[in-house]
C-alpha cells in the first residue's frame, strides 16, 4: 500500500491512497484503501492515508476517526492519529500519515516499520522505515 | 504553519535487519517522491495534484505494493484499488478490482470528476479506463517471478502477507485469522 497526504499554504488538504492488497488474498476482497473514511479522508482539518490490515482499518473508520478527534474532542493532530491509531485494534495492525490544515504532520504506526517520509515548510523533513530511536 | 506533506510506502513486520539491497531502493524511492511532492507544492500546485502526482510515482516503483509492485491474489491475479479526495469540498473518487490499470489512483481522480458516483469496481472500473483512454498494460507487467514467489511462500506457510511480514514457518491457526507477524 501506498499513500501521500498534502497541505499547500491557503490550508487546503488532499489525500491519497492505492494498493495491491494483500499476498494470498481471497479474490474479490475489498480492503481499506479505497474505502473513503477507513484508508483515506480528507476534510477541512487534515487528510489522512492508512496501511495496515484493511479488516481492522475499516472497523476502526481509521482515517476518519483522526478527522473526528480533532472536530469534535479539540484533538491536535498527533494527538488525534496517535490515539486512533492506537485504539484502531491489535499492535502490528496499522499505521497512517496525516496532515492538517496549518501544516503539522503525524505519522504513527503500531506495526514494527512503516516506509514513511514527510516535510514542512518549516524546513522539517523525514525518511525513514523503523522508530527514530 | 505553511505547507507539508507526508507520503507512505506501506508498514508492516518490516525486519529491523533488512538487507541494504531491499532498504536502500526503498529509502531512495521515498526521498525522490518527497522531493517530488515538495517541488510540486512549492509551485503552487493544489494538494490534490500533489497526491495525485506522488502516489502515481510510488504505484510505478516495483518496491511498493500498489501499481507495478502489486502483490497476487490467492488465484495468482492481480486486483489493485485506490482513492482520492479533496478535503475544502469533500469530493472523492475510488476504484477496486483492477487487473490492467498502470495508475489506479489516476482512476479514481476520473471517477472523482466524470461521474457523479465514488466507487467503481471490477469489470466496468475497467471498461470506464479504457473509455477515458487511461494507460494500461498487458497482466505480465505486473506479474513478475517476484511476487509469484511471495505468493508461493504464503501459501506454503498458509498465511497471508501484510506488505513487509517476512515469510515464517506455519502458524497454528488462530481462529482463522491472518497472521501478519
Amino acid at each position: 500500500t501506498v499513500g501521500c497526504v498534502a497541505v499547500d499554504s491557503a490550508g487546503n488538504t488532499a489525500a491519497a491512497t492505492s494498493t495491491g492488497g494483500y499476498v494470498n488474498k481471497m479474490a474479490g476482497r475489498i480492503g481499506d484503501s479505497p474505502l473513503i473514511g477507513a484508508g483515506t479522508y480528507a476534510n477541512h482539518l487534515c487528510a489522512v492515508s492508512a496501511t495496515g490490515i484493511g479488516e481492522y482499518i475499516i472497523r476502526a473508520t481509521l482515517a476518519r476517526e483522526v478527522a473526528a478527534l480533532m472536530e469534535y474532542k479539540g484533538l491536535s493532530l498527533t494527538e488525534a492519529a496517535a490515539y486512533a491509531v492506537e485504539q484502531s485494534g491489535p499492535r502490528g495492525t496499522c499505521g497512517l500519515v496525516a496532515v492538517s490544515a496549518n501544516g503539522e504532520v503525524a505519522m504513527p504506526y503500531n506495526t514494527n516499520g512503516m516506509f514513511r517520509a514527510c516535510a514542512r515548510e518549516d524546513g522539517y523533513t523525514e525518511v525513514a522505515i523503523w522508530p527514530k530511536n | 504553519m505553511g505547507w507539508a506533506i507526508a507520503l507512505h510506502g506501506g508498514g508492516g513486520d518490516i525486519p529491523i535487519d533488512l538487507p541494504d539491497e531491499l532498504r536502500i531502493p526503498r529509502e531512495t524511492a521515498l526521498r525522490h517522491c518527497l522531493d517530488l511532492g515538495v517541488s510540486a507544492l512549492k509551485s503552487g500546485k493544489h494538494p490534490l495534484d500533489v497526491t495525485e502526482l506522488v502516489v502515481r510515482e510510488l504505484e510505478n516503483h516495483p518496491y511498493f505494493n500498489a501499481g507495478k509492485g502489486s502483490v497476487l491474489t490467492a488465484q495468482g491475479t492481480i486486483e489493485m484499488e485506490a482513492s482520492i479526495m479533496d478535503g475544502k469540498t469533500k469530493r472523492c473518487g475510488a476504484v477496486s478490482g483492477l487487473t490492467t490499470v498502470v495508475n489506479p489512483v489516476s482512476l479514481a481522480r476520473l471517477v472523482m470528476e466524470k461521474t457523479p458516483h465514488i466507487y467503481l469496481a471490477f469489470n466496468s472500473a475497467e471498461a470506464f479506463a479504457r473509455a477515458h483512454g487511461v494507460e494500461t498494460a498487458e497482466s505480465t507487467y505486473f506479474i513478475t517471478p517476484e511476487n509469484i514467489e511471495r505468493l508461493k511462500q504464503a501459501k506454503e506457510f498458509n498465511r497471508v502477507q501484510l506488505d513487509y511480514t517476512a515469510p515464517t514457518p506455519k502458524q497454528p491457526e488462530i481462529g482463522g485469522d491472518s497472521q501478519i507477524g
